[in-house]
């Protein structure tokens, strides 16, 4: 692991006594593997590597007798301190319904993600509904509806002949009549690149405005998170992230590349297929991992 | 003089960088960067059209230059299980396979052995009316070696070509669905001889380096005999499977280019090495 890779390299350089500024350009080789191996962002990592490196030289690395370890520190904490700091939490409207809005690639777990967020929800003591505005993938609304039934939380739909638009806006409607005060909006997957796709979701929001946006991320993606993250977050404007599947061995480096592309929190993470398998997200709990 | 060409630098660094951005992990691109620096070393001069090209035969090399053909049972139904993590895209990729074989003549039988997730079953069998196949389905929560055994009977029954049988989506870390799936492949093989005779690993093209480590516990836990990657449609370069090969041995069969049932190609090393590095 990346600590044992520090270890060598100080422990090789150790005999010349002070350690110099290419001392640390070999340890900082380490950490790059390290963050590539995770599949932070190429680019992404060598931004990051360049701040560390920053805090290595000005820091007390040089002078340490424990270099290795110094190195790590510092790692982490900018890691941390990367992708935490900012609030963590659905913001609610003042006037209910509060509208999430899931959305993201195909198969990144959105579908699940909005009944787990729902059920979450309603042990906060909120009163949610989800809508299934998937009228493409065979069997989605059905797939959200059999979800809704083994919660007993409401699932809106007006069939797969309807227009997503539409039914956002039904889902609304219904949310104000029978006082549902947080609706969760489950669209169909969609690549970043699909322009009519794409447009289907600034249409949905134009309509209902939603108050939270939520890109659903596998943490396995590699280094295409960040096409994915920035494109979605320029059309769509996102309000946070949901990282799933994390119950995996996946490093995670999607996480670092999407929270250093778009600015913008990681609010949970997904750890399973069971209803209950969602957590808010700990920046050093990810740092750590993603360190591996 | 020393005969010994230079080796730009510069150019190797920003051939690493497309290489590492086309998910194909450090330790792939080290190695084609070392193969390239050293064919340079040996005299000719290496621009960088030449260096791409060199880059692309060796990653045609790594992928085999023509993947084999599909194996087909000596009698009775050819068995292909699809396997693979969450989400991957292998309900899709068994209507695709499936429709692919129907057009061309063959009967097809699916195997709704996804007994597990909301609307599997439901899933499949819109895949199987527009494939033109026959869905063989249990109760939800079922056995899914039940069904994947049902199904090869009734497709030996009937005379059947292909009978696919399309699994849950399952983490590879997890002992126990990789135990289930492992029982799915010996009733299979105890139904009928050489069963399931393709196990196809379902990736997504927007995977990183977790592929490697799907592959290795797929491939110890059930053996593969290719790898479907989907998704290619998207921006993603599916660079993976390129260390999936070369560690493993796994060919690319076929690749998924969109949700709808004709969104299926056969792989072409060449082709694709040219999206890889160009
Ligand atoms: N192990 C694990 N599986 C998950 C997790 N989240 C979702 N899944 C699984 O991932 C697969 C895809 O989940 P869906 O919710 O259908 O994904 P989706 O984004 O709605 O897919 P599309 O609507 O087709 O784009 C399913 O098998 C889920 O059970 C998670 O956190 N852990
Ligand atoms: N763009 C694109 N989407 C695809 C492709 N293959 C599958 N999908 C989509 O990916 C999502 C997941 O596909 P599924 O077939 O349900 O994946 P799966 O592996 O069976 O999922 P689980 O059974 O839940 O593990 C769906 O929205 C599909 O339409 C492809 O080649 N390109
Ligand atoms: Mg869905
Ligand atoms: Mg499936």
């Amino acid at each position: 692991n990346l600590s044992a890779k520090l270890q060598d390299v100080f422990k090789n350089l150790r005999n010349r006594g002070r350690l110099t500024e290419k001392d640390v350009d070999l340890a900082l080789k380490e950490v790059r593997m390290a963050l590539l191996e995770a599949d932070v962002n190429f680019k992404v990592t060598k931004d990051f590597v360049a701040s560390v490196k920053a805090r290595a030289i000005g820091s007390a690395v040089l002078e340490s007798l424990t270099p290795a370890q110094q190195v790590i520190k510092i790692v982490f904490e900018e890691l941390t301190a990367l992708m935490g700091g900012q609030s963590a939490k659905i913001a609610f409207a003042n006037k209910p319904p509060t509208l999430v809005m899931l959305v993201g690639l195909q198969g990144s777990g959105k579908t699940t993600t909005c009944a787990k967020l729902a059920s979450l929800l309603r042990k906060q003591g909120k009163r949610p509904m989800m809508a299934a505005a998937d009228v493409y993938r065979p069997a989605a609304i059905k797939q959200l509806q059999v979800l809704g039934s083994q919660l007993n939380i409401e699932v809106f739909t007006l069939g797969d002949k309807a227009d997503p638009a539409d039914i956002a806006a039904g889902a609304v409607e219904r949310a104000r009549s029978f006082g549902y005060d947080t609706v969760l909006l489950d669209t169909a997957g969609r690549l970043h690149i699909d322009e009519e796709m794409m447009v289907e979701l600034e249409r949905i929001r134009a309509r209902v405005s939603p108050h939270e946006v939520l890109l659903v991320v596998d943490a396995m993606t590699g280094q295409d998170a960040v096409n994915v993250a920035t494109t979605f977050n320029e059309r769509m404007g996102i309000d946070g992230v949901v990282l799933t599947k994390l119950d995996g061995d996946a490093r995670g480096g999607a996480a670092l590349s999407v929270r250093a592309v778009t600015g913008k929190p990681i609010k949970f993470v997904a750890t399973g297929e069971k209803l209950d398998a969602l957590e808010p997200f700990h920046p050093d709990r990810m740092s750590s991992r993603i360190l591996g | 003089f020393t005969g010994k060409a230079q080796v730009d630098e510069d150019m190797l660094e920003e051939l690493e960088a497309v290489l590492i951005q086309a998910d194909l992990g450090i330790k792939a691109t080290q190695s084609i960067i070392a193969t390239l620096r050293e064919q340079s070393e040996r005299g000719k001069p290496v621009d960088s059209s030449t260096a791409i090209s060199l880059i692309q035969e060796e990653i045609v090399r790594i992928l085999g230059e023509k993947p084999p053909t599909m194996a087909r049972a000596e009698s009775g139904p050819t068995v292909i299980m699809m396997v693979g993590v969450n989400g991957t895209g292998k309900t899709t990729s068994t209507g695709k396979i499936a429709s692919m074989l129907c057009a061309s003549g063959k009967s097809v039988v699916l195997a709704a052995a996804d007994t597990f997730r909301a609307a599997a079953i439901e899933q499949l069998e819109v895949w199987g009316r527009r494939s033109g196949a026959t869905v063989i389905k249990h109760q939800e929560s079922s056995d899914p070696a039940a069904v994947a055994f049902d199904a090869f009977e009734a497709g030996r029954a009937r005379g059947i070509d292909y009978v696919i049988v399309d699994t849950a989506g399952r983490l590879h870390t997890k002992s126990n669905l990789m135990e289930e799936l492992k029982k799915v492949k010996r009733v299979l093989g105890r139904a009928g001889t050489g069963a399931p005779h393709e196990t196809l690993l379902v990736v997504d093209a927007t995977t990183g380096q977790n592929a490697i480590a799907q592959a290795r516990v797929f491939n110890e836990a059930v053996g593969l005999t290719g790898v479907v990657l989907t998704k290619l449609d998207g921006t993603a370069r599916g660079g993976i499977v390129v260390a999936i090969c070369s560690e493993f041995g796994v060919p690319v069969r076929y690749v998924g280019v969109g949700e709808g049932v004709d969104d299926l190609r056969p792989f072409d090393p060449r082709e694709f090495a040219a999206s890889l590095v160009s």
